[in-house]
Protein backbone atom coordinates (compact mmCIF):
# COMPACT_ATOMS: atom_id res chain seq x y z
CA UNK A 1 0.00 0.00 0.00
CA UNK A 2 0.94 3.85 -0.18
CA UNK A 3 2.73 5.54 2.12
CA UNK A 4 0.28 8.85 1.90
CA UNK A 5 1.34 12.20 3.38
CA UNK A 6 -0.25 15.55 4.11
CA UNK A 7 2.55 18.40 4.10
CA UNK A 8 0.66 20.78 6.20
CA UNK A 9 1.06 23.67 7.78
CA UNK A 10 -1.67 26.53 8.23
CA UNK A 11 1.02 29.32 8.63
CA UNK A 12 1.54 30.68 4.92
CA UNK A 13 5.15 30.26 3.46
CA UNK A 14 6.70 27.91 5.60
CA UNK A 15 7.80 25.45 2.64
CA UNK A 16 5.01 23.30 1.79
CA UNK A 17 5.09 23.47 -1.95
CA UNK A 18 8.56 23.45 -1.86
CA UNK A 19 8.99 20.53 0.14
CA UNK A 20 6.55 18.61 -1.66
CA UNK A 21 7.64 19.58 -5.05
CA UNK A 22 11.79 18.25 -3.98
CA UNK A 23 10.92 15.73 -1.68
CA UNK A 24 8.93 13.96 -4.06
CA UNK A 25 11.34 15.06 -6.74
CA UNK A 26 14.32 13.10 -4.04
CA UNK A 27 12.36 9.90 -3.34
CA UNK A 28 11.70 9.50 -6.94
CA UNK A 29 15.65 9.71 -7.79
CA UNK A 30 15.58 6.93 -5.30
CA UNK A 31 13.64 5.13 -7.68
CA UNK A 32 10.05 5.43 -5.56
CA UNK A 33 7.13 6.06 -7.19
CA UNK A 34 5.81 9.26 -6.04
CA UNK A 35 2.48 11.46 -6.98
CA UNK A 36 2.32 15.02 -5.86
CA UNK A 37 -1.04 15.84 -5.28
CA UNK A 38 -1.75 19.41 -5.45
CA UNK A 39 -5.03 20.46 -3.00
CA UNK A 40 -4.01 24.40 -2.85
CA UNK A 41 -6.30 26.76 -5.22
CA UNK A 42 -3.28 28.83 -5.54
CA UNK A 43 -2.07 25.89 -7.73
CA UNK A 44 1.72 26.22 -6.93
CA UNK A 45 2.67 22.62 -6.93
CA UNK A 46 0.78 22.36 -10.16
CA UNK A 47 3.26 25.92 -11.83
CA UNK A 48 6.22 24.56 -9.62
CA UNK A 49 6.31 21.44 -11.56
CA UNK A 50 6.49 22.96 -14.97
CA UNK A 51 2.22 22.51 -15.71
CA UNK A 52 -0.05 25.49 -16.51
CA UNK A 53 -2.81 25.33 -14.27
CA UNK A 54 -4.28 27.51 -16.39
CA UNK A 55 -4.68 24.30 -19.04
CA UNK A 56 -5.41 21.74 -16.98
CA UNK A 57 -8.68 19.74 -18.12
CA UNK A 58 -9.22 17.48 -14.98
CA UNK A 59 -7.83 18.56 -11.81
CA UNK A 60 -8.52 17.47 -8.19
CA UNK A 61 -11.59 19.39 -7.74
CA UNK A 62 -13.03 17.08 -10.24
CA UNK A 63 -12.35 14.17 -8.16
CA UNK A 64 -13.19 15.87 -4.89
CA UNK A 65 -16.57 17.21 -6.03
CA UNK A 66 -18.15 15.37 -9.13
CA UNK A 67 -16.33 11.84 -8.22
CA UNK A 68 -14.58 12.08 -11.48
CA UNK A 69 -12.06 8.60 -11.35
CA UNK A 70 -8.33 9.94 -10.33
CA UNK A 71 -7.19 8.07 -12.82
CA UNK A 72 -8.33 10.84 -15.22
CA UNK A 73 -6.39 14.07 -13.51
CA UNK A 74 -3.08 12.41 -13.27
CA UNK A 75 -0.27 12.82 -15.44
CA UNK A 76 3.67 12.51 -15.70
CA UNK A 77 5.84 15.44 -14.64
CA UNK A 78 9.71 16.15 -16.09
CA UNK A 79 11.05 13.70 -13.18
CA UNK A 80 10.82 9.58 -14.28
CA UNK A 81 9.16 8.18 -11.87
CA UNK A 82 7.56 11.23 -10.33
CA UNK A 83 3.34 12.50 -11.14
CA UNK A 84 1.41 15.37 -10.80
CA UNK A 85 -2.42 15.62 -9.53
CA UNK A 86 -2.74 19.06 -10.49
CA UNK A 87 -4.94 21.85 -9.16
CA UNK A 88 -7.01 24.66 -10.24
CA UNK A 89 -7.71 27.78 -9.25
CA UNK A 90 -11.40 26.43 -9.38
CA UNK A 91 -10.68 24.72 -6.07
CA UNK A 92 -11.71 27.37 -4.61
CA UNK A 93 -15.16 26.92 -4.55
CA UNK A 94 -14.84 23.80 -2.68
CA UNK A 95 -14.31 25.08 0.46
CA UNK A 96 -18.06 26.35 0.35
CA UNK A 97 -18.95 23.87 -1.85
CA UNK A 98 -18.23 20.96 0.47
CA UNK A 99 -19.94 22.41 2.90
CA UNK A 100 -23.28 20.84 2.64
CA UNK A 101 -21.88 17.33 1.32
CA UNK A 102 -22.42 13.85 2.90
CA UNK A 103 -19.22 12.77 4.21
CA UNK A 104 -17.71 15.93 2.86
CA UNK A 105 -14.40 15.21 5.36
CA UNK A 106 -13.86 11.40 3.52
CA UNK A 107 -14.18 12.84 -0.60
CA UNK A 108 -10.27 12.88 -0.86
CA UNK A 109 -9.73 9.24 1.18
CA UNK A 110 -12.40 7.84 -1.24
CA UNK A 111 -11.68 9.30 -4.41
CA UNK A 112 -8.02 7.78 -3.41
CA UNK A 113 -8.85 4.36 -2.94
CA UNK A 114 -8.64 3.16 -6.72
CA UNK A 115 -5.31 4.16 -6.99
CA UNK A 116 -4.03 2.76 -3.53
CA UNK A 117 -0.34 1.01 -4.10
CA UNK A 118 -0.19 2.09 -7.45
CA UNK A 119 2.58 4.62 -5.91
CA UNK A 120 5.21 3.99 -2.82
CA UNK A 121 4.63 7.68 -1.76
CA UNK A 122 1.53 9.96 -1.99
CA UNK A 123 2.62 13.76 -1.09
CA UNK A 124 -0.38 16.13 -0.44
CA UNK A 125 0.39 19.74 -0.84
CA UNK A 126 -1.95 21.63 1.16
CA UNK A 127 -3.38 25.12 1.34
CA UNK A 128 -2.42 27.44 4.47
CA UNK A 129 -5.94 27.09 6.30
CA UNK A 130 -7.38 24.42 8.57
CA UNK A 131 -10.61 24.55 6.53
CA UNK A 132 -11.84 21.63 4.68
CA UNK A 133 -9.49 20.63 2.26
CA UNK A 134 -6.60 20.44 4.66
CA UNK A 135 -9.49 18.23 6.87
CA UNK A 136 -9.70 16.33 3.91
CA UNK A 137 -5.89 16.03 3.73
CA UNK A 138 -5.59 14.49 7.47
CA UNK A 139 -8.49 12.20 7.03
CA UNK A 140 -6.96 11.28 3.73
CA UNK A 141 -3.44 10.09 5.15
CA UNK A 142 -0.87 8.25 6.77
CA UNK A 143 1.17 10.35 8.14
CA UNK A 144 1.54 14.19 8.89
CA UNK A 145 4.52 15.98 8.01
CA UNK A 146 5.15 19.82 9.33
CA UNK A 147 7.43 22.13 7.19
CA UNK A 148 8.63 25.09 9.59
CA UNK A 149 10.06 27.91 9.51
CA UNK A 150 12.45 28.85 12.14
CA UNK A 151 10.41 32.05 12.94
CA UNK A 152 8.16 33.21 15.98
CA UNK A 153 4.78 33.01 14.04
CA UNK A 154 5.52 29.65 12.63
CA UNK A 155 5.80 28.77 16.32
CA UNK A 156 2.42 30.19 17.46
CA UNK A 157 0.27 28.04 15.07
CA UNK A 158 1.89 24.69 16.30
CA UNK A 159 -0.69 23.96 19.27
CA UNK A 160 -3.95 25.01 16.97
CA UNK A 161 -2.42 22.33 14.33
CA UNK A 162 -1.89 19.64 16.84
CA UNK A 163 -5.75 20.22 17.98
CA UNK A 164 -6.49 19.93 14.20
CA UNK A 165 -4.67 16.90 13.70
CA UNK A 166 -6.28 15.58 17.11
CA UNK A 167 -9.28 16.36 15.93
CA UNK A 168 -9.03 14.50 12.63
CA UNK A 169 -7.20 11.71 14.63
CA UNK A 170 -10.27 10.92 17.00
CA UNK A 171 -13.38 11.39 14.83
CA UNK A 172 -12.05 10.47 11.35
CA UNK A 173 -8.55 8.53 10.92
CA UNK A 174 -7.56 7.00 14.02
CA UNK A 175 -4.49 5.67 12.19
CA UNK A 176 -2.96 9.17 11.42
CA UNK A 177 0.49 9.68 13.45
CA UNK A 178 2.94 12.45 12.99
CA UNK A 179 6.04 11.96 10.89
CA UNK A 180 7.36 14.91 11.72
CA UNK A 181 8.50 18.13 12.01
CA UNK A 182 10.89 19.35 9.14
CA UNK A 183 12.97 22.80 9.90
CA UNK A 184 12.86 24.90 6.83
CA UNK A 185 14.61 28.41 5.12
CA UNK A 186 16.87 27.99 8.15
CA UNK A 187 19.98 30.48 8.58
CA UNK A 188 22.36 28.78 10.77
CA UNK A 189 23.64 32.59 10.89
CA UNK A 190 20.97 33.82 13.13
CA UNK A 191 20.15 33.90 16.45
CA UNK A 192 16.76 33.67 16.03
CA UNK A 193 16.65 30.43 13.79
CA UNK A 194 19.07 28.98 16.48
CA UNK A 195 16.35 30.00 19.01
CA UNK A 196 13.34 28.54 17.41
CA UNK A 197 14.85 25.52 15.89
CA UNK A 198 15.85 24.49 20.06
CA UNK A 199 12.29 25.43 21.11
CA UNK A 200 10.88 23.07 18.67
CA UNK A 201 13.08 20.26 19.43
CA UNK A 202 12.62 20.91 23.03
CA UNK A 203 8.84 20.34 22.46
CA UNK A 204 8.94 17.59 19.70
CA UNK A 205 11.82 15.55 20.61
CA UNK A 206 12.64 12.91 18.21
CA UNK A 207 9.65 14.04 15.98
CA UNK A 208 11.61 16.57 14.66
CA UNK A 209 14.04 15.31 11.26
CA UNK A 210 17.71 15.66 11.70
CA UNK A 211 17.72 17.04 8.15
CA UNK A 212 16.70 20.33 7.98
CA UNK A 213 16.50 22.23 4.70
CA UNK A 214 18.83 25.53 4.38
CA UNK A 215 17.68 29.01 2.73
CA UNK A 216 18.54 29.13 -0.43
CA UNK A 217 17.84 31.42 -3.17
CA UNK A 218 18.05 28.44 -5.83
CA UNK A 219 15.12 27.16 -4.46
CA UNK A 220 13.14 29.90 -5.57
CA UNK A 221 14.80 30.55 -8.57
CA UNK A 222 14.23 26.65 -9.30
CA UNK A 223 10.15 27.10 -8.97
CA UNK A 224 10.07 30.23 -11.03
CA UNK A 225 11.62 27.92 -14.07
CA UNK A 226 8.43 25.34 -13.08
CA UNK A 227 11.44 22.70 -12.14
CA UNK A 228 12.74 20.83 -9.07
CA UNK A 229 15.85 21.95 -7.63
CA UNK A 230 17.43 17.92 -8.59
CA UNK A 231 17.15 19.30 -12.42
CA UNK A 232 17.00 22.91 -12.03
CA UNK A 233 20.73 22.65 -9.84
CA UNK A 234 21.62 19.36 -7.85
CA UNK A 235 24.47 20.10 -6.90
CA UNK A 236 22.82 22.91 -4.92
CA UNK A 237 22.73 22.83 -1.00
CA UNK A 238 18.59 22.92 -0.91
CA UNK A 239 19.23 19.69 -3.43
CA UNK A 240 21.59 17.70 -1.14
CA UNK A 241 19.16 18.32 1.89
CA UNK A 242 16.01 17.32 0.03
CA UNK A 243 17.65 14.46 -0.79
CA UNK A 244 19.42 13.82 2.93
CA UNK A 245 15.43 14.34 4.10
CA UNK A 246 14.57 11.42 1.64
CA UNK A 247 16.70 9.14 2.55
CA UNK A 248 15.74 9.73 5.94
CA UNK A 249 11.94 9.94 5.40
CA UNK A 250 12.55 6.10 3.62
CA UNK A 251 14.78 5.18 7.23
CA UNK A 252 11.71 6.62 9.54
CA UNK A 253 8.86 4.50 7.24
CA UNK A 254 10.68 1.34 7.51
CA UNK A 255 11.44 1.42 10.95
CA UNK A 256 7.39 1.76 11.85
CA UNK B 1 -13.71 59.83 7.70
CA UNK B 2 -11.09 56.95 8.31
CA UNK B 3 -8.74 55.33 5.71
CA UNK B 4 -9.66 51.73 5.54
CA UNK B 5 -6.91 49.82 4.09
CA UNK B 6 -7.28 45.97 3.53
CA UNK B 7 -3.73 44.60 3.36
CA UNK B 8 -4.39 41.10 1.60
CA UNK B 9 -2.61 38.24 -0.83
CA UNK B 10 -3.70 35.07 -0.48
CA UNK B 11 0.28 33.45 -0.91
CA UNK B 12 1.49 32.80 2.37
CA UNK B 13 3.89 34.22 4.05
CA UNK B 14 4.38 37.27 2.24
CA UNK B 15 4.62 40.04 4.84
CA UNK B 16 0.70 41.06 5.22
CA UNK B 17 1.25 40.85 9.10
CA UNK B 18 4.08 42.33 9.36
CA UNK B 19 3.47 45.15 7.24
CA UNK B 20 0.39 45.94 9.27
CA UNK B 21 1.94 45.99 12.22
CA UNK B 22 4.77 48.29 11.22
CA UNK B 23 3.24 50.16 8.22
CA UNK B 24 0.78 50.70 11.61
CA UNK B 25 3.26 51.99 14.17
CA UNK B 26 5.26 54.07 11.65
CA UNK B 27 1.84 56.11 10.91
CA UNK B 28 1.22 56.21 14.29
CA UNK B 29 4.31 57.46 14.87
CA UNK B 30 3.64 60.60 12.41
CA UNK B 31 0.85 61.59 14.99
CA UNK B 32 -2.06 59.73 13.22
CA UNK B 33 -4.32 57.25 15.33
CA UNK B 34 -4.13 53.67 14.00
CA UNK B 35 -6.15 50.77 14.48
CA UNK B 36 -4.73 47.32 13.34
CA UNK B 37 -7.49 44.72 13.06
CA UNK B 38 -6.50 41.08 12.82
CA UNK B 39 -8.95 39.52 10.51
CA UNK B 40 -6.74 36.27 10.37
CA UNK B 41 -7.31 32.69 12.96
CA UNK B 42 -4.16 32.54 13.34
CA UNK B 43 -4.33 35.80 15.20
CA UNK B 44 -0.63 36.64 14.37
CA UNK B 45 -1.20 40.72 14.29
CA UNK B 46 -2.09 39.97 17.55
CA UNK B 47 0.32 38.14 19.03
CA UNK B 48 2.86 40.06 16.96
CA UNK B 49 1.63 43.36 19.62
CA UNK B 50 2.30 41.41 22.19
CA UNK B 51 -1.00 40.54 23.43
CA UNK B 52 -2.26 36.71 23.99
CA UNK B 53 -4.84 35.33 21.76
CA UNK B 54 -5.29 33.02 24.14
CA UNK B 55 -6.37 35.85 26.96
CA UNK B 56 -8.30 38.00 24.76
CA UNK B 57 -12.29 38.27 25.86
CA UNK B 58 -13.67 40.14 23.13
CA UNK B 59 -12.64 39.72 19.54
CA UNK B 60 -13.22 40.54 15.78
CA UNK B 61 -15.16 36.79 15.99
CA UNK B 62 -17.63 38.85 18.16
CA UNK B 63 -17.99 41.90 16.12
CA UNK B 64 -18.60 39.03 12.32
CA UNK B 65 -20.78 36.65 14.45
CA UNK B 66 -22.69 38.25 17.21
CA UNK B 67 -23.31 41.87 16.29
CA UNK B 68 -20.50 42.80 19.34
CA UNK B 69 -20.32 46.83 19.27
CA UNK B 70 -16.46 46.96 17.64
CA UNK B 71 -15.69 49.59 20.67
CA UNK B 72 -16.04 46.74 23.17
CA UNK B 73 -12.94 44.72 21.61
CA UNK B 74 -10.66 47.62 20.70
CA UNK B 75 -7.66 47.81 23.24
CA UNK B 76 -4.79 49.84 23.13
CA UNK B 77 -1.01 48.83 22.43
CA UNK B 78 2.85 49.89 23.92
CA UNK B 79 2.80 52.73 20.96
CA UNK B 80 1.19 55.61 21.59
CA UNK B 81 -1.68 56.27 18.72
CA UNK B 82 -2.01 52.41 17.68
CA UNK B 83 -4.98 50.28 18.59
CA UNK B 84 -5.73 46.71 18.14
CA UNK B 85 -8.69 45.07 17.12
CA UNK B 86 -8.03 41.20 18.21
CA UNK B 87 -8.61 37.80 16.60
CA UNK B 88 -8.71 34.37 18.48
CA UNK B 89 -8.54 30.90 16.71
CA UNK B 90 -12.51 30.67 16.83
CA UNK B 91 -12.23 33.21 13.68
CA UNK B 92 -11.63 29.80 11.75
CA UNK B 93 -15.20 29.04 12.23
CA UNK B 94 -16.14 32.13 10.88
CA UNK B 95 -15.46 30.75 7.21
CA UNK B 96 -18.77 28.02 7.95
CA UNK B 97 -20.43 29.89 10.04
CA UNK B 98 -20.84 33.03 7.87
CA UNK B 99 -22.15 30.87 4.67
CA UNK B 100 -25.45 30.96 5.64
CA UNK B 101 -25.98 34.48 6.93
CA UNK B 102 -27.80 37.31 5.06
CA UNK B 103 -25.37 40.18 3.95
CA UNK B 104 -22.61 37.69 4.87
CA UNK B 105 -19.82 39.74 2.85
CA UNK B 106 -21.04 43.21 4.76
CA UNK B 107 -20.56 42.50 8.32
CA UNK B 108 -17.45 43.56 8.56
CA UNK B 109 -18.60 46.99 6.74
CA UNK B 110 -21.67 47.33 9.12
CA UNK B 111 -19.71 46.64 12.40
CA UNK B 112 -17.17 49.37 11.31
CA UNK B 113 -19.63 52.10 10.90
CA UNK B 114 -19.79 53.02 14.66
CA UNK B 115 -16.17 54.06 14.56
CA UNK B 116 -16.09 55.50 10.96
CA UNK B 117 -13.82 58.82 11.93
CA UNK B 118 -12.58 57.51 15.36
CA UNK B 119 -9.09 56.54 13.53
CA UNK B 120 -7.11 58.02 10.69
CA UNK B 121 -6.30 54.84 9.57
CA UNK B 122 -7.47 51.06 9.63
CA UNK B 123 -5.33 48.74 8.58
CA UNK B 124 -7.01 45.17 7.97
CA UNK B 125 -4.42 42.49 8.02
CA UNK B 126 -5.91 39.48 6.15
CA UNK B 127 -5.61 35.16 6.40
CA UNK B 128 -3.78 33.83 3.15
CA UNK B 129 -6.98 32.92 1.42
CA UNK B 130 -9.77 34.22 -0.82
CA UNK B 131 -12.59 33.11 1.53
CA UNK B 132 -15.90 35.10 3.41
CA UNK B 133 -13.12 37.00 5.28
CA UNK B 134 -10.99 38.39 2.74
CA UNK B 135 -14.43 39.37 1.09
CA UNK B 136 -15.39 41.24 4.20
CA UNK B 137 -12.41 43.03 4.15
CA UNK B 138 -12.75 43.98 0.75
CA UNK B 139 -16.27 45.30 1.10
CA UNK B 140 -15.41 47.49 4.19
CA UNK B 141 -12.50 48.84 2.52
CA UNK B 142 -12.03 51.81 0.68
CA UNK B 143 -8.30 50.60 -0.46
CA UNK B 144 -6.57 47.77 -1.16
CA UNK B 145 -2.65 47.05 -0.67
CA UNK B 146 -0.87 43.71 -1.62
CA UNK B 147 2.25 42.87 -0.49
CA UNK B 148 4.43 40.78 -2.29
CA UNK B 149 7.96 38.87 -1.96
CA UNK B 150 10.13 38.98 -4.82
CA UNK B 151 9.48 35.25 -6.10
CA UNK B 152 8.03 33.38 -8.46
CA UNK B 153 4.58 32.09 -6.60
CA UNK B 154 3.68 35.27 -5.38
CA UNK B 155 3.81 36.53 -9.09
CA UNK B 156 1.11 33.70 -9.66
CA UNK B 157 -1.40 34.62 -7.51
CA UNK B 158 -1.98 38.25 -8.94
CA UNK B 159 -4.28 37.65 -11.36
CA UNK B 160 -6.61 35.77 -9.37
CA UNK B 161 -6.11 38.48 -6.76
CA UNK B 162 -7.01 41.06 -9.43
CA UNK B 163 -10.17 39.08 -9.91
CA UNK B 164 -11.42 39.02 -6.72
CA UNK B 165 -10.75 42.99 -6.28
CA UNK B 166 -12.93 43.29 -9.63
CA UNK B 167 -15.89 40.96 -8.19
CA UNK B 168 -16.17 42.78 -5.06
CA UNK B 169 -15.61 46.09 -6.27
CA UNK B 170 -18.55 45.40 -9.10
CA UNK B 171 -21.08 43.45 -7.08
CA UNK B 172 -20.38 44.99 -2.90
CA UNK B 173 -18.08 48.46 -3.64
CA UNK B 174 -17.60 50.43 -5.90
CA UNK B 175 -14.95 52.96 -4.72
CA UNK B 176 -12.43 49.85 -3.93
CA UNK B 177 -9.71 51.22 -5.01
CA UNK B 178 -6.05 49.53 -5.27
CA UNK B 179 -3.30 52.04 -2.92
CA UNK B 180 -0.34 50.18 -4.43
CA UNK B 181 1.46 46.46 -4.42
CA UNK B 182 3.99 46.51 -1.90
CA UNK B 183 7.38 44.54 -2.52
CA UNK B 184 8.72 42.68 0.71
CA UNK B 185 11.68 40.32 1.48
CA UNK B 186 13.93 42.32 -1.37
CA UNK B 187 17.53 41.00 -1.52
CA UNK B 188 19.00 43.54 -4.02
CA UNK B 189 21.47 40.85 -4.48
CA UNK B 190 19.58 38.36 -5.84
CA UNK B 191 18.78 38.01 -9.36
CA UNK B 192 15.27 36.61 -8.83
CA UNK B 193 14.86 39.30 -6.52
CA UNK B 194 15.15 41.81 -9.19
CA UNK B 195 13.83 39.87 -11.95
CA UNK B 196 10.37 39.55 -9.86
CA UNK B 197 10.09 43.46 -9.24
CA UNK B 198 10.74 44.38 -13.01
CA UNK B 199 8.08 42.12 -13.51
CA UNK B 200 5.65 43.26 -11.28
CA UNK B 201 6.62 47.30 -12.24
CA UNK B 202 5.98 46.67 -15.74
CA UNK B 203 2.53 44.65 -14.73
CA UNK B 204 1.56 47.35 -11.92
CA UNK B 205 3.34 50.44 -12.79
CA UNK B 206 2.92 53.91 -10.77
CA UNK B 207 0.35 51.24 -8.97
CA UNK B 208 4.16 50.15 -7.10
CA UNK B 209 4.84 52.00 -3.99
CA UNK B 210 8.44 53.48 -4.52
CA UNK B 211 9.78 52.28 -0.72
CA UNK B 212 10.25 48.71 -0.83
CA UNK B 213 10.62 46.31 2.28
CA UNK B 214 14.16 44.68 2.89
CA UNK B 215 14.86 41.35 4.00
CA UNK B 216 16.06 41.78 7.03
CA UNK B 217 15.92 39.10 10.45
CA UNK B 218 15.24 41.91 13.07
CA UNK B 219 12.26 41.94 11.37
CA UNK B 220 11.48 38.71 12.68
CA UNK B 221 13.21 38.80 16.09
CA UNK B 222 10.85 41.77 16.72
CA UNK B 223 7.79 39.46 16.10
CA UNK B 224 8.78 37.00 18.69
CA UNK B 225 9.17 39.55 21.03
CA UNK B 226 5.47 41.23 20.54
CA UNK B 227 7.41 44.26 19.04
CA UNK B 228 7.08 46.76 16.31
CA UNK B 229 10.44 47.25 14.77
CA UNK B 230 10.00 50.96 15.93
CA UNK B 231 10.40 49.98 19.14
CA UNK B 232 12.64 46.84 19.15
CA UNK B 233 15.46 48.38 16.74
CA UNK B 234 14.29 51.65 15.27
CA UNK B 235 17.32 52.41 12.93
CA UNK B 236 17.07 48.86 11.25
CA UNK B 237 16.88 49.22 7.74
CA UNK B 238 13.58 47.68 8.26
CA UNK B 239 12.44 50.28 10.45
CA UNK B 240 13.94 53.19 8.32
CA UNK B 241 12.09 51.44 5.13
CA UNK B 242 8.28 51.23 7.22
CA UNK B 243 9.06 54.78 8.32
CA UNK B 244 9.48 55.88 4.49
CA UNK B 245 6.63 53.72 3.16
CA UNK B 246 4.11 55.31 5.94
CA UNK B 247 5.24 59.28 4.69
CA UNK B 248 4.40 57.61 0.97
CA UNK B 249 1.24 56.30 1.51
CA UNK B 250 0.04 59.87 3.39
CA UNK B 251 1.56 61.41 0.18
CA UNK B 252 -0.59 58.97 -1.81
CA UNK B 253 -3.88 59.46 0.06
CA UNK B 254 -3.61 63.10 -0.15
CA UNK B 255 -3.24 63.40 -3.93
CA UNK B 256 -6.58 61.25 -4.13
N1 LIG C 1 14.69 26.74 1.68
C1 LIG C 1 14.29 27.82 0.99
N2 LIG C 1 15.18 28.80 0.69
C2 LIG C 1 14.80 29.91 0.02
N3 LIG C 1 13.53 30.15 -0.42
C3 LIG C 1 12.60 29.22 -0.15
C4 LIG C 1 12.92 28.01 0.54
N4 LIG C 1 11.77 27.27 0.66
C5 LIG C 1 10.81 28.00 0.05
N5 LIG C 1 11.30 29.16 -0.46
C6 LIG C 1 10.58 30.25 -1.13
O1 LIG C 1 9.77 30.87 -0.13
C7 LIG C 1 8.45 31.11 -0.63
C8 LIG C 1 7.46 30.31 0.23
O2 LIG C 1 7.63 28.91 0.02
P1 LIG C 1 6.41 27.96 -0.40
O3 LIG C 1 5.58 28.65 -1.42
O4 LIG C 1 6.96 26.62 -0.70
O5 LIG C 1 5.65 27.94 1.00
P2 LIG C 1 4.18 27.41 1.29
O6 LIG C 1 4.16 27.04 2.71
O7 LIG C 1 3.82 26.38 0.30
O8 LIG C 1 3.29 28.74 1.04
P3 LIG C 1 1.66 28.81 1.08
O9 LIG C 1 1.34 28.93 2.54
O10 LIG C 1 1.31 30.06 0.29
O11 LIG C 1 1.16 27.57 0.44
C9 LIG C 1 8.45 30.70 -2.09
O12 LIG C 1 8.68 31.85 -2.86
C10 LIG C 1 9.61 29.72 -2.19
O13 LIG C 1 10.20 29.70 -3.45
N1 LIG D 1 11.18 42.12 5.49
C1 LIG D 1 11.33 40.98 6.20
N2 LIG D 1 12.56 40.50 6.46
C2 LIG D 1 12.72 39.33 7.14
N3 LIG D 1 11.70 38.57 7.61
C3 LIG D 1 10.46 39.00 7.38
C4 LIG D 1 10.18 40.22 6.66
N4 LIG D 1 8.84 40.38 6.60
C5 LIG D 1 8.30 39.31 7.22
N5 LIG D 1 9.27 38.49 7.71
C6 LIG D 1 9.10 37.19 8.40
O1 LIG D 1 8.62 36.27 7.41
C7 LIG D 1 7.55 35.47 7.94
C8 LIG D 1 6.29 35.76 7.12
O2 LIG D 1 5.85 37.09 7.33
P1 LIG D 1 4.35 37.41 7.78
O3 LIG D 1 3.91 36.45 8.83
O4 LIG D 1 4.25 38.86 8.07
O5 LIG D 1 3.60 37.08 6.40
P2 LIG D 1 2.04 36.94 6.16
O6 LIG D 1 1.82 37.25 4.74
O7 LIG D 1 1.31 37.70 7.16
O8 LIG D 1 1.82 35.34 6.41
P3 LIG D 1 0.40 34.58 6.43
O9 LIG D 1 0.12 34.32 4.98
O10 LIG D 1 0.65 33.29 7.20
O11 LIG D 1 -0.57 35.48 7.09
C9 LIG D 1 7.42 35.85 9.41
O12 LIG D 1 8.14 34.91 10.16
C10 LIG D 1 8.04 37.25 9.48
O13 LIG D 1 8.59 37.52 10.73
MG1 LIG E 1 2.08 26.28 -0.92
MG1 LIG F 1 -0.27 37.03 8.45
Amino acid sequence: TSALIAITNQKGGVGKTTTSINLGAALAGLGESVLVLDLDPQANATSGLGVNHEEVAVSIYDILLKDTPVEDAIEPTAVRNLYLLPSTRHLVDANIELVPMMAREQKLRNGLREIDGQFSYVLIDCPPSLGLLTVNALTAAHYVMIPMQCEQYALDGLMELNRTIEMVRSALNPSLELLGVLLTMMDGRTRLSREVSEQVKGYFGDNVFRSYIPRRVRLAEAASYGEPIDIFDNMNRGAIAYRRLAEELRDRLKAK
